[in-house]
């Protein structure tokens, strides 16, 4: 027999008061609204008793369990309630099987029974705890609550704590888990980002000892565990006692992403770690014909360096000569002006000289040697003695060792006539 | 030139044609000519040539033409005389700043200055040489070039030659000891060779090579002696001036 959910109801067997018949099995499906328990209880039970209640017996089961067979006679043993035999189901469904065999000889009359609806303690009265925290029940149901700093997932049941989004910039620092050294939230996703400047890679450093998270289980995965991931490279995930991976993890990027995930159950103290930002190292270039100032073992991101060419040598931009230039570490591992390059300087063309030439030199580059000559034999190299040879100077000019730059001077010669003059003589 | 015999331009690179008026003048530098004062005198663009043995003016064009810069007379030249009747050609000496520089070649060269030590004071007997395209025993001037041979002789030579000029009286004329006379046996410069040079050979040097020793400056008869500039004694205002205006 099967009804329409109600509060409450009555179920007597066949034929009560009188005798129930033999072999007979009925059935009641009692179903209260949902959200309810059942309150059941016999007020009279008057069945043949067996062993185990064997031949004949009401049986209440709930969800599959039996959760009571009855049979025999039973009075009340509290003198101001009729309740002979009562069951408290937790469920909002029970069914009730009476059944009798063929064999009666006596005169046994069955039972009466009632039933209510009953509120169930939905937060104590099952095995589950259904709420992470704090249960809160009412009649028909139950609502979960959180604690302060605490949310409530969508799942209604479970609360987390809001741990994400927060975005570390400075060059170093330390992050740990919420509550460190406390344990930390269960049931949560704790995501952190370390964003440094271009030019900086994050490295982090984990001690063995600031580091306990849930253990792996059977199979090795972690049920809570900590993330790290960089650009293509992932390193984790971590759980258990001790951190299990290296002191120092180098990311090779200016970016960290970490996530802490956390499972239902087994909240440990969590972790704490330590970054900074290691700068990227610049290859320290040989450049023949130049210096570099400062110098280091070692260049790495936002260095500067002056670097200078030796004596001689020059570095050309557009038009512009000059003696040195300056180079950054760049954030790319790269410098800056890398295409420049200290150049022999070029003297260029020697200037030419009013009655008299410069050779045609082989090359005008730093160290060259020219010489200048006067158009002989009309003008003659005025102080003859420094030889008018020039030597391409490091400051680009064609320089004599005794003139410096003045170029030499080539006068005529005076008093010297082409064909002497003959008197005639007659 | 009395005296004198055709030469050609190699032989006196240094000779400069005036054309007016008709003088000469001796190439010093690239940039500069010495001359005599007289021919310069009043005239601030003298027409100037080098590096032609005859001065028609069809040959001129193969030489150099000569852009006159400035002209500086020297200082203690009295001015204003007329040069019939003048008398005194104390410091008869000019130079001429060009403003392109000359270039030096077989036909044009520059003259050596004198020394200022005692070696380049010209001695009675020492023979030089003229050039010029002025005044000859039969023509007025000559196209072609002329040069002649001739010594320094002293000063007395030359004052006690008898005037020639009517116009002037012979006591008047004033002999310094900035003038070198010189001449012998009718060798003689003459009108027109005004401002040349008198050529001495350099003493301090084996190569034949010659210096400025005078300038042609006047003289009281052709064919006879005639004064000549000491430019010796103007060395230092050559310097100084060629160094001022350079």
């Amino acid at each position: 027999i099967s009804a329409e959910p109600t509060m409450h109801g009555e179920i007597l067997s066949p034929n009560y008061p009188q005798a129930y018949p033999n072999e007979i099995e009925k059935t009641w499906d009692i179903e209260v609204p949902e959200g309810f328990g059942i309150h059941l209880y016999f007020t009279h039970l008057d069945i043949e008793l067996s062993e185990n209640c064997e031949y004949d017996s009401v049986q209440i089961i709930s969800g599959g369990v039996e959760e009571g067979r009855l049979c025999g006679q039973k009075v009340s043993k509290n003198p101001d309630s009729p309740i002979v035999e009562d069951f408290q189901i937790p469920y909002n469904k029970v069914q009730v099987i009476f059944k009798s065999d063929f064999s009666n000889e006596e005169r046994f009359t069955g039972f009466a029974a009632y039933y209510a609806a009953i509120d169930v303690n939905e937060c104590t009265d099952f095995m589950d705890v259904p709420c992470s925290h704090f249960c809160n029940n009412f009649i028909g149901g139950y609502f979960c609550s959180c604690p302060p700093e605490y949310f409530l997932h969508e799942d209604m049941r479970n609360c987390g704590v809001n741990c994400s989004g927060d975005v570390f910039t400075a060059l170093i620092g330390e992050i740990s888990s919420p509550n460190y050294p406390n344990p930390y939230p269960e049931n949560s996703r704790c995501e952190y980002q370390i964003l440094l400047e271009e030019g900086f890679q994050v490295v982090v450093t984990l001690r063995r000892e600031d580091f306990d998270v849930g253990p792996a289980d059977s199979e090795g995965s972690c049920q809570d565990s900590l993330t790290f991931a960089a650009k293509n490279q992932q390193f984790g995930p971590y759980c258990g006692n001790g951190f299990p991976g290296p002191q120092t993890i180098e990311t090779h990027s200016n970016t960290l992403d970490i996530v802490f995930q956390t499972d239902l159950t087994g909240q440990e103290k969590g972790w704490k770690l330590r970054y900074h930002g290691d700068p990227i190292p610049c290859p320290k270039e040989f450049s023949a014909n130049s210096v570099w100032e400062p110098e280091k073992a070692k260049y790495v991101f936002k260095d500067v360096v002056k670097i200078s060419c030796v004596d001689g040598f020059e570095v050309v931009e557009g038009n512009v000569g000059s003696t040195f230039f300056y180079s950054t570490c760049q954030s790319n591992g790269q410098w800056s002006n890398s295409r420049l390059e200290c150049q022999p300087v070029d003297c260029g063309i020697p200037e030419p000289i009013q009655n008299g030439r410069a050779d045609d030199p082989e090359n005008t580059l730093f160290g060259s040697v020219i010489r200048y000559s006067c158009e002989e034999p009309h003008y003659y190299m005025e102080h003859e003695e420094h030889g008018g040879l020039y030597r391409c100077a490091a400051n680009g000019s064609w320089v004599n060792d005794e003139l410096g730059i003045e170029l030499p001077k080539c006068v005529p010669v005076c008093g010297v006539p082409t064909e002497p003059f003959k008197v005639q003589q007659r | 030139i009395f005296g004198g015999y055709p030469a050609k331009i190699q032989s006196f690179p240094w000779q400069v044609f005036f054309q007016y008026p008709w003088a000469g003048g001796a190439l010093i530098d690239e940039y500069w000519v010495l001359t005599a004062a007289h021919v310069v005198e009043g005239i601030s663009d003298p027409s100037m040539y080098v590096g032609s043995t005859t001065v028609k003016m069809e040959h001129l064009e193969n030489g150099q033409k000569l852009t006159t810069e400035r002209v500086i007379i020297h200082p203690g030249w009295k001015a204003g005389d007329d040069l019939d009747t003048r008398t005194n050609f104390d410091n008869d000496i000019a130079l001429v700043k060009l403003k392109d520089p000359v270039k030096m070649g077989p036909t044009v060269s520059p003259i050596c200055l004198p020394g200022t030590t005692s070696e380049y004071e010209p001695s009675e007997g020492d023979l030089g040489l003229i050039s010029g395209w002025g005044r000859t025993e039969r023509r007025y001037n000559v196209i072609h070039l002329r040069g002649a041979k001739l010594p320094v002789t002293s000063l007395e030579k030359c004052q006690q030659v008898k005037e020639e000029n009517p116009k002037a009286r012979a006591e008047a004329y004033v002999f310094t000891s900035n003038m070198i006379c010189a001449g012998e046996k009718g060798v003689d410069s003459c009108q027109g060779d005004s401002g040349g040079a008198f050529a001495l050979q350099d003493p301090n040097v084996k190569v034949p090579k010659f210096y400025a020793a005078g300038l042609v400056s006047w003289g009281k008869k052709c064919g006879t002696y005639g004064i000549y500039t000491k430019v010796k004694n103007y060395m230092g205002w050559i310097l100084q001036t060629m160094q001022e205006y350079s």
